[in-house]
């Protein structure tokens, strides 16, 4: 009786979220909020590294800064929020 | 704290805001109210001030949309993002939009004000008790027409308080129909609807036409949501259907089976595998004065802060008590400094020699009595921010405050003149003037203080009675405006209804009272002077009037002091 329940993902129909892995959470995330994006500078390009993005992120929501996608950093990713970017672009 | 590049912040302390639209999800009051509220916490710490404007452009354009809504930030369904707003500035600066597929309450469970019944518009009380039975959403049980209702106390079964709960079947908001109930079933494309639906529309709200052949009539609303009803998915205003089967198997409460994000859900028929109709269940919701308050940080120039417990955090907590972390203050107060002056403060009533009132002295007689404050000369109307009441008498416009009245006159050029003493015209009448008209027929004079009235025929003065005399419930702290409606009929404004009295048999008629935003669209629910004057009806709030046309249209918004006494 204590076999594990193996659940299975549908797809739902008109539902705007989807389901997405750990890794693309955090980019649209990153990318979303303004912390992972294309900073133009005097024609230069440069693109801010994943680990350099999230230690901004972890900064930004006190959370530790380990420049990981630890667990509590995908938590507070999930958590509810404010659609205005946390770093202005 | 933070804020945005280059400091944006007003050029102005007196911020106007306007609501666009409104979500399905609460009664508009309140919706009103959450925002007058989020607001009311920035003001409170800077000199800041929020007037609400009801048509044309504000600095604060408030809306609620769905995913793709108009600017390049889509809202992405349900949960995640819940709003954002524009830094101060011209256009789209400074508007905050709000997610409608959240679901927008107070924090803790719906929110459901009721309409009609005997409770005066009271929220639901959950749970009640009905029959002996425990009631946690709106019901139909106990009646045979369908509509939703619920008890606004406890106990149902001992104190018989009640009221109807949004629902299709009872009113309708936005769209072009007044606020009338759905018509069921209706033409719309030739197509037959037995229920709201969001065909024809891109933005996903649902409606229904408010008579039976859209096509022809053109008559539409928008549904509210009922308490019941799922949010999101594909089914939304539908309620659970229990059991539902999903992937072969027998549901009789919501589940997050299926989903990878554990959000609870439910099928709205009773098989989701045939049907696939789904949608989230209703949950604590969203605190729309917290969200709202955030926003209207980013709309003054605030970004977002990394303190946790500051309101401008970017992520939603419910707090119950007052939002404001010192953090917020001190950012707010950067860019706008801090609120100076004393808060205003309520007229003290005057020293008077008029008696109580006593319903047993209601007799026509010269009256003695007077307020005893001189009139001062220097007192200029020009430099009062609001009047206790406005009204015309013999064709000029009286403005009364605090002991005093001034007038304007077309004969004199519509030039101020004043201040007169009430005392001195009107002997019997307090300091506080609530509300006044004159009689067009008989030309006699109604004045309203508190829960009395007085009725002035030349000199000789009826009164004080109680405003209960004339139907008026007990529960009626002031009449705060009055309309002349035709021969011998007036309508008489207190919070948010409005009653008709007939002037000759002194009594409110029956199908009274009704909500002043039905039947008067646009202007603020809080009037505190309502008047007619050529032609026009007039709603003030503050410094500041909305005007009304005979078609119940808003033509136009000005200050008091400009416009009309031409200051």
């Amino acid at each position: 009786w204590s076999h594990p329940i193996k659940s299975t993902f549908v797809t739902f129909p008109g539902d705007i979220i989807k389901n997405k892995t750990d890794s693309e959470l955090a980019e649209s995330y990153l990318k979303k909020f303004g912390y992972l994006n294309t900073e133009q500078r005097s024609g230069f390009q440069s693109m801010v590294s994943t680990g350099k993005a999230l230690k901004r992120m972890q900064r930004q929501m006190g959370l530790e800064e380990t420049g990981e996608l630890d667990k509590a950093t995908l938590e507070a990713m999930k958590q509810p929020r404010c659609g205005v970017p946390d770093v202005a672009n | 704290y933070q804020t945005f590049d280059g400091d944006l912040k007003w050029d102005h302390n007196d911020i106007t805001y306007r609501i666009v639209n409104y979500s399905p999800d609460m009664e508009s009051s309140l919706i009103d109210d959450a925002f007058a509220r989020a607001f009311n916490v920035w003001s409170q710490v800077t000199p800041l001030t929020f007037t609400r404007l009801f048509d044309g452009t504000a600095d604060i354009m408030i809306s609620f949309g769905k995913a793709d809504h108009g600017d390049p930030y889509p809202f992405d369904g349900k949960d995640g993002l819940l709003a954002h707003a524009y830094p101060p500035g011209e256009g789209v600066q400074g508007d905050a939009h709000f997610d409608d597929d959240e679901f927008w309450t107070l924090g803790k469970g719906p929110v459901v004000k009721t309409r009609y019944g005997n409770a005066n518009g009271a929220l639901c009380h959950f749970p009640f008790t009905f029959e002996g039975r425990s009631y946690t959403t709106c019901t139909t049980e106990g009646r045979t027409d369908n509509l939703p209702w619920c008890g606004t106390t406890a106990d149902y079964d001992k104190d018989k308080e009640y009221g109807f709960c949004p629902s299709e079947l009872l009113y309708t908001f936005g769209g072009n129909a007044d606020g009338a109930e759905c018509v069921f079933p209706f033409t719309f494309l030739g197509e037959e609807y037995d229920s709201c639906t969001t065909e024809g529309r891109s933005d996903g709200y649902r409606w229904c036409a408010t008579t039976s052949n859209f096509d022809k009539d053109k008559k539409f609303g928008f549904c509210p949501t009922r308490d019941t009803a799922v949010i999101g998915g594909n089914s939304e205003g539908e309620p659970c259907h229990f059991p539902f089967v999903f992937l072969g198997k027998k549901y009789s409460s919501c589940t997050s089976e299926g989903r990878g994000d554990g959000k609870l859900w439910c099928g709205t028929t009773d098989n989701y595998d045939d049907d696939k109709k789904w949608g989230f269940c209703p949950d604590k919701g969203y605190s729309l004065f917290l969200v709202a308050a955030h926003e209207f940080g980013h709309a003054l120039g605030l970004d977002h802060s990394n303190i946790r417990d500051a309101l401008m955090y970017p992520m939603y907590s419910y707090v119950e008590k007052f939002p404001l972390h010192k953090d917020d203050i001190e950012g707010i107060q950067y860019l706008y400094g801090p609120k100076t002056g004393p808060d205003p403060t309520p007229p003290q009533p005057r020293t008077t020699t008029t008696p109580f009132p006593d319903d047993k002295s209601e007799a026509t007689k010269p009256t003695t009595t007077t307020t005893t404050s001189p009139v001062d000369p220097t007192k200029d109307a020009c430099k009062l921010g609001s009047f206790d009441t406005i009204t015309v008498i013999e064709g000029e416009l009286h403005f009364f405050k605090d002991g005093h009245y001034w007038k304007i006159s077309s004969r004199n050029g519509e030039s101020v003149m004043g201040p007169f003493s009430i005392s001195e015209r009107w002997p019997a009448l307090p300091a506080v003037i609530d509300s006044a008209f004159e009689d067009l027929q008989t030309k006699k004079m109604y004045f309203f203080s508190g829960a009395r009235f007085w009725v002035y025929t030349g000199k000789n003065v009826l009164g004080p009675r109680s405003i209960e005399k004339l139907g008026l419930p007990n529960t009626i702290q002031k009449v705060e405006g009055a309309l002349q409606r035709g021969k011998g009929k007036v309508l008489l404004f207190s919070g948010e209804n409005f009653w008709r009295l007939d002037v000759k048999a002194q009594k409110i008629d029956a199908g009274y009272p009704r909500y002043t935003d039905v039947v008067f669209g646009g202007v603020p629910n809080d009037a505190h002077d309502v008047f007619q004057y050529k032609g026009h009806m007039y709603f003030c709030r503050e410094r500041f009037y909305w005007r009304m046309n005979s078609r119940r249209q808003v033509d136009r918004v000005g200050y008091v002091k400009y416009d009309l006494l031409k200051c």
